[in-house]
């Protein structure tokens, strides 16, 4: 069984500009194992 | 059961009679002994199957990781093979196999024996294990309070489940495709469906990338009230810091625990059911099935938290068939299909109250993935 997560997340407009946008950030890797509850990604204001 | 049932009692009977007796009544009773139920059988041998093919495919995967291979689209004949196979059958039939109450003094043997095949943690198993009367009811157990901590920073998302990161990434462009493995990918509108908000966004993420003036509130008469939920926070949003569309996939190994929580504060607005086939999810699967994703069953929970749009979607496998929803008991899922040929438009349902939907906190239980 999988779970997939489609979501809107906050970017910085001037980061997007240059086509690398991301004032989200995923901190996982892939192929990493993670639990429930544990972080997946964060941003800040 | 009803047979063992039978069983125990002659047993216990036998046992306590002693005496004169006791020669002819131990024979018999030691011959029940052996006399396991079919089902228990096949169990067994299916979890030693089953162990060994994890464990074969775990270093391959873990050998081609370490030579940085990166998995690829690669179709087979094995692959065809499956959609011959009444996927969905077996699954039930899977399902009633490990919904067979278990004697009580095999009950510990058989969930340690899961465990031990699929690695699972039995110390965070809420209960103690001769309360799950049988491998399915396992299966979907709870965890023992305080076996996970929920990162309460208000600024962070959080895994929804136990399980590995397969993919995750930001969908840019009209298309927002998700890749599958390398060299396949699919869209994410084919996974939510095609009533989904989600085009609509990333239609105006890309106008909005390329500065272009638009005007979102032409059709909003046309639209329902949970489209114009998702749609008004993004029109009062035009002003305020941009958003990007994500997206994560977390694969579920047969060992992990299988409860979905919420990943965040969110408003549940609707729910989506697509009936579809049950291939495996494995890792192969992902590389040799097509279009593995948004062909199996799924149930899709859409809304709305502080930064959007939200989509979770609980995709069922083989083993693992039914979705169970909290929020909506009623819903059944890995029903016998009534059309074989044409697939069927998502059972789609809105949650009241209007606007608001169902309300969702950080870490609350949202699903349960049963075998079967």
């Amino acid at each position: 069984s999988t779970v997939v997560l489609v979501f809107q997340a906050p970017i910085s407009k001037a980061a997007s500009e240059k086509g690398n946008s991301s004032e989200f950030k995923f901190c996982v890797k892939r192929g990493e194992r993670i639990r429930m509850g544990e972080a997946l990604g964060k941003w800040h204001e | 059961t009803t047979f063992l049932r039978k069983v125990q009692p002659t047993q216990a009977r036998a046992y306590a009679g002693g005496g004169g007796a006791s020669g002819s009544n131990g024979s018999r009773s030691e011959g029940n002994s052996f006399l396991v139920p079919g089902a228990t059988v096949a169990t067994i041998l299916m979890l030693g199957a089953l162990h060994a093919r994890h464990i074969y495919e775990d270093k391959k995967i873990e050998e081609a990781r370490e030579k940085g291979v990166e998995l690829e689209f690669h179709p087979d004949v094995k692959a065809s093979f499956l959609r011959l196979l009444p996927l969905r059958s077996i699954s039930r039939l899977w399902g009633s196999l490990t919904s067979v109450e278990l004697p009580i003094w095999l009950r510990p043997y058989m969930y340690k024996a899961w465990a031990r095949a699929f690695h699972s943690n039995l110390e965070e198993v809420g209960l103690p294990l001769e309360e799950y009367a049988s491998l399915r009811e396992f299966f979907v157990h709870t965890l023992k309070e305080g076996s996970r901590t929920i990162d309460s920073d208000p600024y962070c998302l959080v895994s929804p489940v136990d399980g590995i990161v397969l993919r995750f990434g930001e969908l840019r462009g009209t298309g927002a495709m998700i890749e599958q493995v390398k060299g396949f990918s699919y869209s994410a509108s084919s996974l939510l469906g095609a009533s989904s908000f989600l085009p609509m966004i990333t239609a105006e993420y890309a106008r909005e990338e390329n500065g272009e003036e638009e005007n979102t509130l032409r059709d909003e008469t046309k639209r329902s009230w949970w489209r114009i939920s998702l749609a008004s926070p993004k029109v009062r949003e035009m002003a305020s810091p941009m958003k990007g569309l994500f997206y994560c996939v977390i694969y579920l190994k047969p060992g992990d625990y299988h409860r979905v929580h919420s990943p965040v504060d969110w408003n549940v607005l609707v729910r989506r059911h697509f009936t579809g086939h049950l291939f495996p999810m494995n890792e192969r699967a992902a590389r040799t099935i097509r279009n593995l994703y948004i062909e199996n069953e799924r149930v899709v929970l859409e809304g709305q938290w502080r930064e959007g749009f939200i989509a979770l979607a609980a995709i069922g496998a083989t083993n693992i068939g039914s979705i169970e929803l909290y929020m909506e008991p009623t819903l059944r899922t890995n029903q016998p299909r009534k059309k074989l040929l044409h697939p069927l438009p998502p059972d789609e349902r809105v949650y009241e109250p209007e606007g608001i939907g169902i309300m969702l906190k950080k870490g609350d239980e949202i699903a349960g993935f049963n075998m079967g």
